[in-house]
């Protein structure tokens, strides 16, 4: 059995905004195991 | 045992008959033969997994790369009777087992596919049939849920098989190498994947920042209902932004599905169809395994915006209970020749709220069968 999230995450403003930004990264790598409700991106609130 | 016994009642009175002794001598052989050739056939499968667990392992931290390969045994695996194999898998680990016998069959089951018993909930003489141990709960607090308020957590014990950025046209996701399947035939035609049309990319691009504000700031739902989706999926692309993961969950992990966030859920999207095998071999030789498999959709809204979750099912994890709606019953006998049929779906209400889940609340679970 398999999960599968798709979502909308904050997105880092480039240059266009020159004020701070706030981005979603994964903090996961391909082939990890993960257990329920450690984290699987982060972002910085800006 | 029973056939043992019968063959030890047999063996006196083949003795007095005298003229047979040796032919039933050979029957009571047969019996334990077939039973240690079994337990070594199954041993040698089991062996052979773990070999091959271990050769993937190594390749994927050496970086290798699967490759799609369809091969001979999937084409099979399309002939069988999949869903009525799964529904009896589930009605036989469903048997209310012997007290006694409990803690021998859960051990053997933790030893084959590695589970932690240490980690359920109840002793083991408590879970009346391999099915409820599968689906045991775990102790209090040996998940603790990520604090930081600005992460998504994992809902699920698993492996990360994928993730990413969903980008260009169609928001394909990767299967293995060769193979990818679009988000929106995972999750639906009708999803509120928020796409925009190719011909608007272009624009979308100079004012991104715009469209993206914009969509967040307006009432999703009000978006998604006052236009309806008569956009062309294969062209039109995600907005920046949109993310994917997908996570494989192995038989013998933890198998209750929590919140990933605090989210509203708003619909939910049942699909019927085949329930092929889940595990990496059938990843790289099964096209489009994910979208052929019985799954259920939920999708939502949450600070950032769009959320869906796709709980997919396998051939021995067939059924998915969804604690929000008990009423939903998933791998159904099939009704119907054709597997294409359209999800059946369900708007939560009150509408436009749906139903309010927080971070780390169970949502779902895979039972067996």
């Amino acid at each position: 059995s398999t999960v599968v999230l798709v979502f909308q995450a904050p997105i880092s403003e480039s240059s266009a905004h020159q004020g701070s930004s706030s981005e979603f990264r994964f903090c996961i790598k391909r082939g990890d195991r993960i257990r329920m409700g450690e984290a699987l991106g982060r972002w910085k609130d800006s | 045992t029973t056939l043992l016994r019968k063959g030890q009642r047999a063996q006196p009175r083949a003795s007095a008959a005298g003229s047979n002794g040796s032919s039933s001598q050979g029957n009571s052989f047969l019996v334990p033969g077939a039973t240690v050739a079994t337990i070594l056939m199954l041993g040698a499968l089991h062996a052979r997994r773990l070999y091959d667990d271990k050769k993937i392992e190594e390749a994927r931290t050496k970086g290798v790369e699967f490759e799609f390969h369809p091969d001979v045994k999937a084409r099979f695996l399309r002939l069988l009777p999949l869903r009525s194999i799964s529904r009896f898998w589930g009605s036989m680990t469903g048997m209310e087992l012997p007290v006694w016998l409990r803690p021998h069959v859960y051990k053997a089951w933790a030893r084959a596919f590695h589970s932690n018993l240490e980690e359920a909930q109840l002793p083991l003489e408590e879970y009346a049939s391999l099915r409820d141990f599968f689906v045991r709960r775990l102790k209090e607090g040996l998940r603790p849920i990520e604090s930081d308020s600005c992460c998504l957590v994992s809902p699920v014990d698993g492996t990360v098989m994928r993730f990413g950025e969903l980008r260009g046209p169609g928001a394909m996701i990767e299967q293995v190498k060769g193979c990818s399947y679009s988000a929106s035939s995972l999750l639906g035609a009708n999803s509120f994947l928020p796409m925009i049309a190719a011909g608007e990319a272009n624009e979308e691009r100079g004012g991104e920042e715009n469209t993206v504000t914009d969509a967040t700031q307006k009432s999703w739902w009000r978006i998604s209902f006052a236009s309806p989706k008569v956009r062309d999926t294969e062209s039109s692309r995600p907005l920046k932004g949109l993310f994917y993961c997908v996570i494989y969950l192995k038989p013998g992990d933890y198998h209750r599905i929590h919140s990933p966030v605090d989210w509203s859920v708003l619909l939910r999207r049942h699909f019927t169809g085949h329930l092929f095998p889940m595990n990496e071999r059938a990843t790289r030789t099964i096209r489009n395994l994910y979208v052929e498999n019985e799954r259920v959709v939920l999708e939502g809204q949450w600070q950032e915006g769009y959320m869906a979750m796709a709980a997919i099912g396998a051939t021995n994890i067939g059924s998915i209970e969804l604690f929000i709606e008990p009423t939903l019953r998933t791998n159904n006998p099939q009704k119907k020749l054709l597997q294409s049929e359209p999800p059946e779906e369900r708007v939560y209400e009150p509408e436009g709220t749906g139903v309010l889940l927080k971070k780390g609340d169970e949502i779902a679970a895979f039972n067996m069968g």
